[in-house]
């Protein structure tokens, strides 16, 4: 069974909360926190990756109009790795692919879909590091702070809509949660982070959920 | 009398000629935006008004006829003419409007299936509608003891003047600049919806989230998810990866 809780914040896994600005590029933002965490994992160092090589060289997802993490992933492999933030950093907007090969400072060998059992994410997120997943975001753009426990309903799994990356888990007052980085500055929710119901299905949190490999 | 039926007893059925000019408004901001063929046409509408500070709160039931779309930029998938059942709560006070709550569905004309078992979607959006459905006036509890500040009767005396007062602080926190007067009435208008959305969601939460103001306060629901969401995850999964094994089978 997975330890009660576990926050991979405190362990030096996770970068600070970023800003996709007006642009629907979450899903590169939940692939590059997924990415930063593996790579800690494997070489012990922790590098705030490139959302932006993504948005303009993955010409399979679209940009700021969407686009999907198993898309992304693959399009990491193909490119030969990802830049740092420094070396490419986050515009906002599309524009030319400027990526260089001899810049990449990370890559990745595979990417692989993860249990939609909650338990067993738990278990892997504290094995393994920070899970890239989707949810209905439902509620989101009011959010402010707590655990959020939509009516099922109203946060159905079938109009999953955002992406965002799962760094720990825990219970606040006996109510279990998912600590969720989202990419929407550090001037949303709790300092950039959003608190979902865990072991529900909240949201659909459980339906998306992935990782890169480092071997 | 409970304080309810005080409220309706105040509450009356408007004279179509009353009602034209808060439905004209609603019908306005709802075409904000919009260009010239694709604003949607006010049809029927009917209402109460009751005394609200200095001016008059109306609760407005309107259809409105959206024109139909075959322009793939403008519409994913080409759309027929569609009636839409609204509800609008339009506060009149000293010759400004101000549009408080807005609630659109489509008139569902078909009769689903007696007996026929409901996806979990279906009846999850059947929910959603009977949950977010036209606001009557016969408010139920829930909406009632959630929206303290459209339930107060009357209203608060400068209900516009407080709500202006919360815009300017949300102005000034987060920095907004309008380039005219009439987009920060504009902006005014949503983020009073919004005020009102954010309780509903909060009264709906079984967590411990706390709902309200935030940097997106100003943006409507379409706004919002147009440019910060991502629809593309709900329409396909992408390249298929391999199943990771389960921790314990490690």
């Amino acid at each position: 069974a997975p330890p009660p809780e576990w926050d991979w914040r405190s362990k030096g896994a996770v970068t600070k909360v970023k800003d996709q600005g007006m642009c629907g590029s979450c899903w590169a933002f939940s692939v590059t926190g997924n990415v930063e965490g593996q790579w800690f994992l494997k070489e012990g160092t922790l590098l705030s990756l490139s959302e932006q090589e993504l948005l303009d060289c993955d010409k399979v997802d679209k940009a700021c109009l969407g686009g999907l993490p198993s898309n992304a992933y693959s399009a990491i492999m193909t490119l030969g790795g990802l830049e740092t933030e420094d070396d490419y950093s986050y515009q906002g907007h599309l524009q030319a692919c400027s990526f260089s090969a001899k810049k990449a400072r990370v890559y990745i060998n595979d990417s692989m879909e993860l249990s939609q059992n909650e338990q067993k994410l738990a278990a892997w997120l504290a094995k393994k590091g920070p899970i890239s997943v989707a949810i209905n975001a439902f509620g989101m753009q009011f959010y402010r702070h707590g655990i959020s426990h939509p009516l099922r309903p109203l946060c159905s799994p079938w109009l999953i809509d955002h992406a965002v990356l799962l760094v720990g888990y825990g219970n606040r007052s006996g109510i279990p949660f998912w600590a969720i980085k989202n990419s929407w500055g550090t001037d949303w929710g709790e300092e950039g982070y959003y608190y979902l119901h865990r072991g529900s299905g909240a949201c659909g949190v459980n339906t998306m959920a992935s990782s890169a490999v480092v071997n | 009398a409970p304080p309810r039926q005080a409220a309706d007893a105040q509450a009356r059925e408007a004279a179509y000629p009353e009602l034209l000019g808060p439905a004209r408004f609603a019908l306005e901001m709802y075409n904000r935006g919009r260009a010239a063929g694709r604003r949607a046409a006010l049809g029927a509408v009917r209402g109460r008004v009751r005394r609200a500070g200095h001016g008059s709160l109306f609760s407005l039931k309107a259809t409105l006829e959206e024109p139909p779309c075959n322009d793939p930029t403008v519409c994913q998938l080409p759309v027929s003419k569609k009636t839409l059942l609204c509800s609008f709560e339009v506060l009149d006070e000293l010759g400004k409007h101000m549009l408080l709550r807005r609630d659109c569905g489509p008139v569902d004309t078909k009769v689903t299936g007696a007996g026929k078992p409901k996806s979990d979607f279906t009846r999850g959006s059947a929910l959603i509608s009977s949950l977010f459905q036209p606001y009557s006036d016969d408010r139920n509890e829930t909406l009632s003891s959630v929206l303290p500040l459209l339930n107060k009767d009357p209203l608060p005396q400068d209900f516009s003047v407080k709500m202006a007062s919360v815009f300017k602080e949300f102005v000034t926190t987060y920095n907004r600049t309008y380039e005219t007067k009439e987009e920060a009435e504009w902006r005014m208008s949503v983020f009073s919806n919004n005020m009102v959305r954010a309780q509903k969601i909060q009264a709906l939460d079984r967590g411990t989230a706390q709902y309200g103001i935030t940097k997106f306060s100003d943006l409507t629901e379409e706004e919002f998810r147009t440019i910060y969401l991502n629809p593309l995850l709900r329409e396909n999964r992408g390249k298929k990866m391999r199943l990771a094994k389960s921790i314990s089978d490690h």
